[in-house]
């Protein structure tokens, strides 16, 4: 562990605690459309149910094993609430990003580009190249409305440092300790580069002061 | 050996 995986961990934290906290806040305001995209907390779920498929067999440590169960039942729980308890909130009519192709595409490069060809490593390889592509959904529905509330940004914003930040722990680890990881890094490149028009909005307007409004 | 064993990061 270093301090990069460590402050990018608990920016992923941040990121979740950001959109409940958007949740409690949309409830008070029901009717109107929450602006978060179901598909992509859906994607979330599916991406950490099928890489913690180890989560009993392969322990780590108490950090990595807790961290690992908060994910799943975090992510379970945020679609629930928007599938059950806040369904009126929810506007489908603006999450229309085609996931089941994203879903599609990342099942079979995980077929096809893997370490090993075991159920395990193959559903790992799919959650992998699926959390890569899992916001697009949102930021999809962002440019649809072209224009976000504060606190969708920062949720952003968090989830996009989270990413950036592991970026730089890869590089961090292959100097110290000659980590290599093809698959997450080119995986998590492509996801941290999604998010930099947004960033560039994010740091010119929402720091600003401004409304978060696409050009 | 199992790739799957050395697996640390979330």
């Amino acid at each position: 562990m270093n301090l990069f995986r460590l402050v990018a961990d608990l920016m992923h934290l941040v990121s979740i605690f950001i959109l409940l906290l958007k949740m409690q806040k949309t409830r008070s305001v029901a009717g109107r459309c929450s602006r978060i995209s179901f598909k992509t907390q859906a994607l979330y779920a599916t991406v950490f149910l099928t890489r913690y498929t180890d989560l009993f067999a392969n322990f780590q440590s108490l950090y990595n094993t807790t961290m690992k169960v908060f994910f799943i039942a975090s992510s379970l729980y945020i679609v629930f609430l928007m599938k059950f308890k806040f369904k009126a909130t929810n506007d489908p009519r603006l999450d229309t990003f085609k996931a089941q192709y994203v879903v599609g595409g990342a099942a079979a490069l995980a077929l096809i580009v893997n370490y090993a060809f075991t159920v395990q490593e193959v559903l790992w390889t799919f959650s992998i190249y699926l959390e890569a592509v899992a916001i697009l959904p949102q930021l999809f529905m962002l440019t649809k409305t072209g224009e976000a509330e504060v606190i969708t940004t920062h949720y952003l914003f968090a989830l996009g440092t989270y990413r950036g930040l592991y970026l730089v722990n890869w590089i961090y680890r292959y100097w110290t300790e000659y980590y290599v990881d093809w698959i997450v890094w080119i995986a998590g490149a492509v996801q941290t580069g999604l998010y930099c028009d947004f960033f560039y909005i994010y740091f010119t307007k929402v720091l600003k002061g401004a409304k978060f409004e696409l050009p | 050996q199992d790739p799957h064993a050395k697996k640390d990061e979330l």
